[in-house]
């Protein structure tokens, strides 16, 4: 059933931020353990909708790296309600933020991003898509549990960059999960997802077309790529490292890659 | 550099008390990427389109969009890649609108809405926030991006 607000929830509850402005909606964040054994546990923070959040869907954000914080990246600075100030000594709103369409979910994953941690070192180091996505899987059902309330809600997932990776790999998580449910508590409607890793062999051949068409490399270094790059492996060769190497350190220019015409953060 | 901003506000103690964060001590401070797990990344599945595939016939509602200043990950690759899917198209291309400014372009599928966003990097909310706004509030309206 829809069960009652354990204290779970109430504990995590933010009452305010440092240097936050007075807000109506309610914030709470904390952690969830994903594997006893190993004693990982992931970091949320979630902000819900700033009017009827019991009337608005549950949306999860992740960001991707593979190893970047979705509280630094989609909180902070992308769809969060809050912005950080230059010395990082107070907040501010953000006139477009996405709780005002939705209870916004955001979470550091896998254990060593951010916040989020593991108590055996070696996870640090053989982290990959498979763990992470059901890691990710456990903790949304773990979540719902503390977050009774959304049992049933319509979910989403968003995500950008290598959560292109995380965000279909935990909806099918979750779809496989549901099957054994008639109702599932988990209800996954959809995704979305921004500049998304999605095929190695297409996007890098898509990724040096742009740089070509988008004058950021010589007619030279792309023909150069093309000729010695074999984008249907995961290595490539050394000469092929080389010919990227040069067009991104000789042809590039002092840009941000990120944001071809804006100006880099010095 | 808004993400020195928040190096800055995260590893301060009286912000991870607020937020219950970093209860364990963890031995290295809070930062926005991992180089360890980057470094050491192990499984990564080379394509996403056979799981978009399996994703579309379950009938989930499946957006992506592309910031179209991105050399990262930019709209060719992601446009390239979503060609392999072979979709059907229900609505043509056309420029949807915000703010009485073409926002980008999309084109409606069968199971998978594309859209561009002009002028914004990788981080879409960070360099078009009122775009990027209009593309999320479609999305779970589950509504075409806006003609005019």
């Amino acid at each position: 059933g829809g069960g009652t607000k354990d204290e779970g929830q109430e504990v995590d509850r933010i009452s305010a931020l440092p240097g936050q402005p007075p807000v109506t909606f309610s914030q709470f964040s904390g952690y969830i353990t994903v594997n006893e054994t190993h004693g990982r546990a992931l970091f949320y923070w979630f902000t819900e909708a700033t009017t009827h959040p019991e009337k608005k869907p549950l949306v999860l954000w992740l960001n991707g790296g593979p190893g970047c914080s979705s509280i630094a990246y989609g909180a902070s600075e992308e769809i969060g309600p809050f912005r950080i100030n230059r010395t990082g000594s107070s907040l501010y709103l953000n006139k477009y933020s996405w709780n005002k369409e939705a209870n916004i979910l955001f979470l550091e994953s896998p254990a060593g991003v951010g916040f989020s941690y593991t108590n055996t070192s070696s996870d640090l180091t053989d982290s990959g898509d498979q763990r992470t996505a059901q890691d990710a899987l456990i903790f949304m059902i773990r979540w719902i549990s503390r977050f009774p309330q959304y049992k049933y809600r319509d979910f989403y997932i968003s995500g950008e960059s290598y959560a292109g990776h995380y965000v279909p790999q935990l909806a099918k998580k979750i779809h496989d999960y549901n099957k054994a449910y008639s109702e599932p508590f988990i209800n996954l409607k959809g995704f979305i997802v921004g500049n998304g890793v999605t095929d190695s062999y297409y996007d890098n051949i898509g990724t040096v077309t742009f740089w070509w068409s988008h004058s950021m490399i010589s007619d030279r270094t792309y023909r150069s790529i093309l000729s010695l790059c074999n984008f249907t492996l995961t290595n490539f060769s050394q000469s092929c490292n080389d010919v990227i190497n040069y067009a991104i350190n000789s042809e590039f220019g002092n840009i941000d890659q990120y944001s071809i015409y804006t100006p880099t953060c010095t | 550099c808004t993400e020195n901003y928040a190096e800055k506000y995260y590893n301060r103690p009286e912000v991870q008390r607020a937020m219950h964060a970093n209860t364990t001590g963890i031995p290295y401070k809070w930062t926005a990427c991992s180089d360890v797990l980057i470094k050491n990344w192990t499984d990564s599945q080379f394509s996403m389109l056979p799981t978009y595939r399996e994703l579309m016939a379950a009938g989930l509602r499946i957006w992506v969009f592309s910031g179209d200043t991105d050399s990262v990950v930019p709209v060719t690759a992601t446009r390239f890649s979503l060609n392999h899917l072979n979709l059907t198209v229900k609505t043509q291309w056309y420029p949807w609108y915000s703010g009485g400014q073409v926002g980008g372009w999309t084109e409606v599928y069968e199971g998978l809405t594309f859209a561009t966003v002009r002028g914004a990097g990788h981080e879409v909310p960070l360099f078009q926030p009122k775009r990027g706004f209009t593309l999320f509030s479609s999305f779970l309206a589950g509504k075409e991006l806006p003609k005019s």
